[in-house]
């Protein structure tokens, strides 16, 4: 039943397999602006697959979403699923979002480590690593957002192969991390690059592996926090906003240092609605609700990047 | 499928610097296996960390006989887990 994307479950979390399958059934019913692209495999040989939502156009000026770079936090790929479903039917219907769609793309991948999310199904609910295999060492897998070459191997990141936050060998070692990379690179079109992640409510920007200002800090500083006032108005949400240094704290390779290093000017990272009383398990009633506020603070940005094109 | 039977998550707040230290040196320690899901780097922000049931006690001694503050936030981690599987068992009838 659930291989229909009229009839999906949203507020369930589900299997790779089944949000694969629903994928299909998103493009099948909206053959006009979804399409699937697979960018690569990742270390365990799983497709990955990024949604493209396009009104057509060569190359436009587009917005990347990823979502669960790190496998354990839940309601960061469901939130990217019920995201997917609501660019698709609002297009046509919100004015504002059809205006965007109009002038710009949007690619949204969902699983970003989906051999870390299949691992969370099946054998460790806590697991947040990639699963790639190091020489010399029975620990598996390399932080993800560690992984990236932006700082790498600086401060808060661990040379430790059994740790969480373990950056890896070299960067871009993780075949997940390269993938993506290179298509960001051969795009080579994105005005804004947002990663989704699950814990503690923040809404951030670079630099992670720094804690010196970036050059438009104040703009994504304002940038940041009128999309939390927008998310905020659905349920009363507190989000805190900031660097990733000065919010949380240092931490060296992680993704949207890289793509404003890049020249991605509008990079951002949320960590979604989770308090910590429920860790990384939080209740899935609560997944419609976190992405829906989500939505009003992705839409704000991503209508501030189709206003101040650069 | 690893189990988390008895894993608690503790919040710890952190009021200084030398806290802040000590954490950190928890940290480095391997055998503790412990899982930070925030990490000790400003006293504005609490440290969550996910202790394993063979290491609680150690670290909460080592906390309470150092003074620092903690909370348990997360009482037995597998509870939850169990919740959420019937959950999506049921979800999935």
């Amino acid at each position: 039943r659930e291989r229909g994307s009229k009839s999906f479950n949203f507020a369930a979390y589900h299997t790779l397999e089944t949000i694969y399958q629903w994928m299909d059934s998103l493009v099948a019913d909206h053959p006009s602006l979804v399409t699937k692209l697979q960018i690569g495999s990742s270390y365990e040989n799983r497709p990955m697959y990024v949604l493209k939502f396009s009104t057509g156009g060569d190359n436009r000026p587009a917005i990347w979403i990823d979502a669960g770079i790190h496998a354990r936090e839940w309601v960061s790929q469901a939130t990217g699923v019920w995201t997917a479903n609501k660019i698709a039917t609002d297009y046509g219907r919100d004015t504002s979002l059809t205006s965007l769609l109009n002038k710009m793309d949007v690619f949204l991948m969902i699983v970003t480590n989906p051999d870390g999310y299949v691992f969370t199904h099946t054998s460790n609910r806590m697991w947040r690593k990639t699963r790639s295999r190091l020489p010399g060492t029975t620990c598996r897998g390399v932080d993800p957002n560690r992984n990236w070459d932006a700082g790498f191997g600086g401060p808060g990141a661990s040379r430790n192969p059994c740790s969480d936050s373990y950056h890896g060998p070299s960067p871009h070692s993780e075949v997940e991390v390269d993938n993506v990379v290179n298509f960001v690179q051969s795009h080579g079109n994105f005005k804004s690059f947002i990663s989704i992640h699950a814990y503690s409510q923040l809404l951030m920007y670079p630099y992670g592996y720094s804690c010196n200002d970036v050059p438009d800090a104040p703009e994504l500083d304002s940038v940041g926090r009128s999309a939390v006032k927008a998310l905020s108005t659905l349920f009363g949400t507190s989000y805190k906003v900031g660097s990733i240094c000065k919010i949380i704290y240092q931490a060296s390779g992680g993704s949207i240092d890289w793509s404003y290093n890049l020249g991605i000017k509008y990079s951002f990272a949320f960590e979604l609605r989770d308090t910590g009383r429920y860790g990384f398990l939080l209740p899935a009633n609560q997944i419609v609700p976190t992405a829906s506020e989500t939505w009003l603070a992705l839409k704000n940005i991503m209508e501030y990047v189709r206003d101040h094109p650069y | 499928r690893q189990l988390f039977v008895g894993d608690q998550v503790l919040r710890v707040a952190v009021e200084t610097e030398e806290q802040l230290r000590l954490l950190a040196s928890l940290e480095e320690d391997e055998i503790l296996q412990l899982d930070f899901w925030l990490h000790p780097v400003s006293s504005d922000l609490p440290v969550d960390i996910r202790v394993p049931f063979a290491s609680l006690q150690t670290v909460k001694v080592f906390l309470e006989s150092n003074d620092i503050p903690y909370t348990v936030m997360i009482k037995d981690v597998q509870d939850l887990l169990d919740e959420e599987e019937a959950e999506m068992e049921a979800d999935s009838v």
